[in-house]
């Protein structure tokens, strides 16, 4: 699997 | 403190909405190491609250800390402790500081 890229990753709450 | 030194802030946030009302980024292992606001939405508890602001890292959610946390590990907690019975509140520590601390 590719290296974990959370870069862009945006979470709403 | 020093010049360098990042100040901290406590927010206490009520749970006055159905919703938290923010987004964040980032997380370990990315550029932003420690998860940042980049939205606070009308009409949200945030908003309510008045003193999270947009660029601001939080450092730790009820007295944890986020940092080495992933993205989804923080995503995880601030959402469990929006959703828990046990508070009325979310208690934020965040800093204005861009930094990996």
């Amino acid at each position: 699997s590719p290296p974990k890229e959370y870069e862009d990753e945006v979470t709403f709450f | 403190p020093g010049l360098l030194e990042p100040t901290s802030t406590l927010v206490r946030v009520a749970k006055s909405a159905s919703t938290l009302g923010i987004a964040i980024e980032g997380g370990a292992n990315t550029r932003q190491p420690l998860p940042r606001i980049v939205t606070i939405q009308r009409g949200g508890s945030a908003h309510n609250c008045g003193q999270l602001k947009v660029g601001q890292v939080i450092l730790e959610v009820n007295g944890v800390s986020l940092r080495g946390r992933e993205h989804r590990d923080a995503a995880r907690i601030i959402a469990e402790a929006f959703k828990t019975k046990e508070r009325d509140h979310v208690d934020f520590l965040v800093t204005e500081f861009n930094v990996a601390l």
